[in-house]
């Protein structure tokens, strides 16, 4: 560094225009990189740095706080009319360092990286004791629920045949005893009803993906399942893909192998 | 020492620059 040159940055305060439309940019870019989970959106600016790049620019070292919110990173739906988690619904925060260049008025991000962790089940708790809890996806009650779900979304849809393709969230819910997941679904080229092996099923080239949230109340005399799930616009392939070709199968969507028998009692 | 009027410390709380405002809610 040359002599004189001082700590080589300018300190910005966290609510200062500036600094928040550069982590708006740095939230936008988080939302077009996100591959699961759900859309984050912006909570609290941490701490910010603008450091004198050479020859050209500024570096802003950015660290923000996101929440998560209920539409999923698939879901077309713009970040204004998304909703946030809210703390009854067992938050889950983002905490994210950036570092984002300014060069001749172009933002560009150079570093990401986020870690979310949801708010402690004692927190939610303390000012809802009834409050479903975040479990995990390989919860027992979760992956029979999900299950349960998707068969009962094809058995009422008498077209294509969805997978599963990630479970996003799953819950504990009281009173009725009973389980919430919520989760993504992708068509397939099979139909509903031809399916003998689900993992034989490929998602199509144009994708068309699908949210679904499901309840499962487990009673006495046996279970019942109610499933909602909304499709997306189809998605195109990228224009790298060989439309010649066949239909690329994706490794991504996990296998789901039908349950055994039909649910006892279905809602759809 | 007790300051002056025009003494710089007199001017009152400087707001901290950093972290910002919370938007939403902590958790």
């Amino acid at each position: 560094a040359p002599q004189g040159a001082g700590l080589g940055f300018r300190e910005l305060a966290c609510d200062d225009p500036e600094t928040e439309h550069v982590a708006l940019i740095a939230v936008d870019y988080l939302n077009k990189h996100l591959l699961q989970g759900f859309r984050q959106i912006l909570n609290q600016i941490d701490k910010v740095k603008v450091w004198s790049r050479r020859p050209f620019g500024e570096v802003y070292e950015l660290e923000i706080d996101t929440l998560e919110t209920t539409c999923h990173a698939l879901d077309p739906t713009p970040l204004a009319n998304c909703s946030v988690r809210q703390q009854a619904e067992h938050a889950v925060e983002g905490d994210c360092d950036f570092h984002i260049l300014k060069q001749d008025g172009q933002f560009r991000v150079l570093h990401a990286q986020c870690h979310s962790t949801p708010d402690s089940a004692e927190d939610v708790r303390k000012f809802c004791p009834r409050c479903p809890i975040l479990i995990r996806f390989n919860d027992t009650n979760v992956v029979h629920t999900v299950k349960t779900a998707l068969a009962a979304f094809n058995a009422q849809n008498n077209g294509t045949y969805f997978k599963l393709v990630e479970i996003s969230r799953a819950q504990n819910v009281p009173f009725p005893v009973s389980t919430l997941v919520e989760f993504v679904i992708a068509a397939t080229d099979c139909t509903g009803q031809e399916v003998t092996d689900p993992a034989k099923c490929n998602l199509l080239a144009e994708k068309q993906y699908g949210f679904c949230k499901a309840t499962l109340i487990h009673r006495l005399g046996g279970e019942e399942v109610s499933v909602a799930c909304k499709l997306f616009q189809t998605q195109p392939q990228p224009a790298n893909a060989n439309p010649a070709g066949p239909a690329p199968t994706v490794g991504q969507a996990a296998p789901v192998a039908p349950p055994a028998g039909p649910p006892e009692s279905v809602v759809v | 020492k007790v300051g002056q009027p025009g003494d710089a410390g007199a001017a009152g709380p400087v707001a901290p620059l950093c972290p910002g405002r919370v938007r939403y809610f902590k958790i």
